[in-house]
């Protein structure tokens, strides 16, 4: 059974064309998993990093200067966190 | 078609369920097996007659896209509930028959609850390599094996070694094929809130661009009404991203002019674990963009 703890999805929001072509560069990339693909300046892209590779897809980012937010902090961890909402609201 | 509905019950058995509770309109289609073996069912809603003019609606090609499946769910529930009470779509099932496949990826989507929530791919091996499955929105012959699809098998978007490699996409190809006359088909995935029609693997404009065009502003406009969700609509090459292989571009070249594209949404920011919570809204208001094909659809026959 494959889990994933401590994997990330992270939020990019590409800021030009230049980010835009670099990260449909990146969607073919077999360490990333692309969850909401690149279309077009200003819209979103949504990308799950194993845990393992983190620090690569990082200074990826980095070296062109794209920002990022973490949109799931723990992938493996949200289920729990989804049924404590639940729970809560019950 | 509550919550707890959705939650409780297999997709299987629930359609076994539906067709038991309502046998004067609804009948289960098995069109072929899956590469595991399970098989591919199609919910047939119709009132009378053969290979009249249909609908064609299928969710959870990708099978981690689970509020695909829990929608198609709630369609079907919805359709015979609505069947007799709401007039356009009863003067729709007076006249047309609506299918619809709600588990079209099952190994992957068995696959996704016990192996690897995130599978998106079928399961079949790849010859050679280690890595398992192929993308079944870039198998289908229409641009296959061009740009917008990948040949490494261990890609989320591998296409396979030809086009209509896979069980899950050759059984729809030859159930399109042999109908004939399916006037609408509509293909759900989730969750970047689009209404898309062809083409993605080639700019050249479809030739009834401005009607589909139009069209999916009145959908997405529709379905705007119930919660404010927002979507973005447009072809799909323009609109996300060049795509070779894709269904819908098959349908489309196949005569179905009313070929589109939906990925639903997911406003809570959690992908593919979204909160239950968000299902019975989102299927809800994509209900509202379905009647707004369907009955353009029924209203403009071709």
């Amino acid at each position: 059974r494959e889990t994933f703890v401590g994997d990330k999805v992270l939020r990019i929001i590409p800021k030009n064309e230049a980010q835009l072509s670099f990260l449909k560069s990146m969607e073919d990339m077999p360490e990333i998993d692309v969850w909401r693909g690149v279309t077009e300046v200003g819209i979103p892209v949504d990308i799950r990093v194993p845990v393992q590779h983190l620090p690569v897809v990082k200074v990826h980012l980095q070296s062109q200067d794209i920002q990022h937010s973490t949109m799931i902090e723990d992938l493996q961890g949200l289920p729990s966190q989804l049924h404590q909402n639940c729970v809560g609201a019950e | 078609p509550d919550s707890q509905t959705v939650a409780s019950f297999q997709i299987y058995s629930f359609q076994d369920m539906l067709v038991a509770e309502n046998p004067s309109l609804v009948s289960k289609i098995v069109i072929g097996q899956s590469y595991q073996g399970r098989a591919l069912n199609v919910l047939k809603f119709s009132t009378g007659g053969s290979k009249r003019p249909a609908i064609w609606i299928d969710t959870g090609i990708h099978s981690r896209e689970w509020v695909t499946q829990a929608s198609g769910t709630w369609f079907a529930k919805k359709i015979v509930t609505d069947y007799g009470k709401d007039p356009a779509l009863t003067a729709i099932l007076n006249k047309m028959d609506i299918f619809l496949e709600i588990v079209t990826n099952p190994d992957g989507f068995y696959y996704t609850h016990n192996n690897n929530r995130m599978w998106r791919k079928t399961r079949k091996p790849n010859p050679g390599s280690s890595c398992v499955g192929v993308d079944p929105n870039r198998n289908w012959d229409a641009g296959f094996g061009g740009p917008g699809a990948s040949g490494s098998p261990c890609s989320e978007t591998y296409r396979g070694t030809r086009a209509h490699s896979e069980s899950e996409v050759k059984s729809i190809v030859d159930f399109v094929k042999a109908h004939g006359n399916i006037k609408a088909f509509i293909s759900i995935h989730s969750y970047s809130q689009m209404l898309l029609y062809p083409y993605g693997y080639t700019r050249t404009p479809v030739k009834e661009q401005a009607e589909l065009h139009s069209l999916a502003k009145k959908a997405i406009t529709d379905l705007a009404s119930l919660y404010g969700t927002y979507y973005r609509y447009g072809s799909i090459i323009n609109t996300i991203y060049q795509a070779s292989g894709g269904t819908i571009d098959w349908t489309y070249n196949q005569g179905i002019k009313y070929s589109y594209t939906f990925e639903l949404r997911d406003t809570g920011r959690y992908g593919f674990i979204l909160p239950a919570n968000q299902i019975l809204p989102t299927a809800r208001e994509t209900w509202l963009a379905l009647m707004t094909i369907m009955n353009h659809t029924f209203k403009n026959p071709y």
